[in-house]
């Protein structure tokens, strides 16, 4: 573990000294081959260990901590800074309903999330209508009506329909008849390159107004979540990000080069494939994970 | 990076972050560094355009291992069965539905197996595919045993004297090992439906996968023994670099890639492409 590490590292200073150039040289090679194992940003990953090295120099070296801890200390410090000081529970609009668009890669857990969600609000008291606008993936509407199913909650379902913006149109014509209070719009995974598709997104927002746009993204994406998460913003401005699949083993740096980069905070993580497995994000929690 | 007369630091930095941002991830890009450096002390890499020659070169030789792919030499027992593994959401239904029209295109008769019994609406959606396919489909029950399906499938494929048979899996994180012991008890159920089945099973790695990728094919090779990879999504802007970093450790040949939703968006895996668009 990088806290290991960090400990072998400065196990030559003892008692009374300063973290110095040397000693923190090694400990940034360190923490910067870690970040960059759990997939956080090249630039992201450069930035952060300038600061960490900033901070770390010329410290004293505490009483009470090794200097290994107390690197450690300042880079768990710094990651949750990052991560922590824009997290925001849900609210919900003045006049309903409040809307809630989902979008992103294609695989990155939209569908899945979209139900989840549903149930999330459901636990909140609210009644949510869910709508199935992926009109291109094969039974994908059929996916989300299953899931609606499991968890009693309505899903506008237009089979035939090769509009996704007309779907959500009617989905809102539909919502007093469930006196539906939030709707959640699951809509089909699409390159951020794909032009045609971005455009359709776009319309997709103007015409449902959502209150939140989430960006779900998959927890082991590599170094390409900067720019997905870029374009998807400039496209349709998102609010935040679920992050997917952290119930596996991977470490989820795209959370904290997203965040850093867009400047969009993880609003939830799913973390199984059941339609209760999605937490509220922990910042110190995901810090401890990025450090391996 | 390639347009540079010397070989300098900065040459050198800029030449890792690149492969970095593909996704090769530290080590792998320091041990290319490393050989970068080697090759440029005996003179078989020069600055300019040899530089970009010269790294390709380095990375089709840790490719070579992958590069066994001669797609279409598969060795083709009658009927040839066909696994397919992965974690979730990276396209294995979609690629065997997109395998299921290119071997059916071949001539044989190829039949689907939706044993996928768990994720809402994965049967159907295999069966849409199968239709797209132009190939025959077996349907589990949603909820249903995945090694009986696989099983019966297997057995009806073998009476019908057809050629091949291709099995989708549920996706699962190779962390869980309960379903990691599912699919082992696939492959132990196939084979009692037919000696040596399944005489293939395929890795789907997606291309925007970073260096968790390495474990997966770490667990689903050691828990099943993989004999093959299959590389999707390569139609987006990541590189899917992993495949070089898995390359280093693993001599898996990559079967096919991905490069897109439609039916006909499968290609055979060619290493001079795939480490050519690594910079472009
Ligand atoms: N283990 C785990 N699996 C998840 C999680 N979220 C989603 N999945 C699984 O990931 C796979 C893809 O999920 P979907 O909801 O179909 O993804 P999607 O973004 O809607 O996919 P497209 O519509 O094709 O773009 C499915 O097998 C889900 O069960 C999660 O938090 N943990
Ligand atoms: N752009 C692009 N999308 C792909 C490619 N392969 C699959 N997809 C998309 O990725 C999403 C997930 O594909 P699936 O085939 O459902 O993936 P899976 O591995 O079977 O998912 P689970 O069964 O839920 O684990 C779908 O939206 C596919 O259309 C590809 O090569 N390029
Ligand atoms: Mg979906
Ligand atoms: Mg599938």
């Amino acid at each position: 573990s990088l806290s290991a590490k960090l400990d072998g590292i400065f196990s030559q200073l003892r008692g009374r000294g300063k973290l110095t150039e040397a000693n923190i040289k090694e400990a940034t090679r360190e923490i910067r081959l870690a970040l960059l194992e759990a997939d956080v940003n090249f630039q992201v990953v450069k930035g952060f260990v300038q600061r960490v090295r900033e901070q770390a120099l010329g410290q004293e070296v505490m009483r009470s901590l090794t200097p290994g801890q107390q690197v450690v200390k300042i880079v768990r410090d710094e990651l949750t800074t990052l991560m922590g000081s824009q997290h925001t529970p849900l609210t919900m609009a003045s006049q309903p309903p409040t809307t809630f668009l989902l979008v992103g890669l294609q695989g990155s857990g939209k569908t899945t999330s979209a139900a989840k969600l549903a149930r999330k609000l459901q636990d909140m008291g609210r009644r949510p209508l869910l709508v199935a606008a992926d009109v291109y993936r094969p039974a994908a509407m059929e996916q989300l009506r299953l899931l609606g199913e499991q968890i009693q909650t309505p899903v506008v379902v237009r089979q035939g329909s090769r509009d996704p913006v007309d779907i959500c149109r009617q989905a809102f014509e539909e919502a007093p008849q469930h006196q539906a209070d939030a709707i959640v719009i699951d809509t089909a995974g699409r390159l951020q390159i794909d032009e045609t598709l971005m455009q359709e997104l776009a319309e997709i927002k103007t015409a449902t107004n959502p209150r939140y746009t989430f960006l779900v993204v998959d927890a082991m994406t590599g170094q390409e979540a900067v720019n997905v998460a870029t374009a998807f913003n400039q496209a349709v401005s998102i609010e935040g990000v679920i992050l997917t699949k952290l119930d596996g083993d991977a470490r989820g740096g795209a959370a904290l080069s997203i965040q850093a980069v867009v400047g969009k905070p993880i609003q939830f993580v799913g973390v199984g494939e059941k339609l209760d497995a999605l937490e509220a994000f922990h910042p110190e929690r995901m810090a401890s994970r990025l450090l391996g | 990076v390639f347009s540079r007369k010397r070989l300098d630091i900065d040459t050198l930095e800029e030449l890792e972050e690149a492969l970095i941002l593909a996704d090769l991830g530290a080590r792998t890009a320091d041990k290319v560094l490393q050989e970068v450096n080697v090759r440029v002390k005996n003179r078989t890499i020069e600055a300019g355009d040899g530089l970009r020659d010269g790294v390709i070169d380095i990375l089709r030789d840790i490719m070579t291992g992958a590069m066994l792919s001669a797609a279409e030499t598969i060795a083709q027992p009658r009927p040839w069965v066909l696994m397919m593994v992965g974690v979730n959401g990276v396209g294995k239904t979609t690629t065997l539905g997109k395998l299921a029209h290119h071997f059916h295109q071949q001539g044989g008769k190829s039949l689907l197996v939706a044993a996928d019994t768990f994720r809402a609406a994965a049967i159907e959606q295999a069966a849409i595919w199968s239709e797209r396919a132009g190939v025959d489909v077996i349907k589990g029950q949603p909820g249903g045993d995945a090694a009986a399906v696989a099983f019966d499938a297997v057995q009806a494929a073998c009476a019908r004297r057809m050629d091949r048979v291709l099995i989708d899996t549920a996706g699962r994180l190779h962390t869980k090992a309960p379903l990691m012991e599912e699919l082992k008890k696939m492959q132990r159920v196939l084979g009692r439906a037919l000696p040596d089945a399944p005489h293939d099973i395929w890795l789907v790695l997606d291309a925007t996968t970073g260096q968790n990728g390495l474990a997966q094919v770490r667990q689903f090779h050691e828990s099943l023994g993989l004999t093959g990879l299959v590389l999707t999504k390569l139609d987006g802007t990541s590189k899917g670099g992993i495949v070089i970093n898995v390359a280093q450790e693993f001599q898996l040949p990559i079967r096919y890639i991905g490069v897109g939703e439609g039916v006909d968006d499968l290609r055979p895996f060619d290493v001079a492409e795939f480490t050519a668009a690594l910079f472009d």
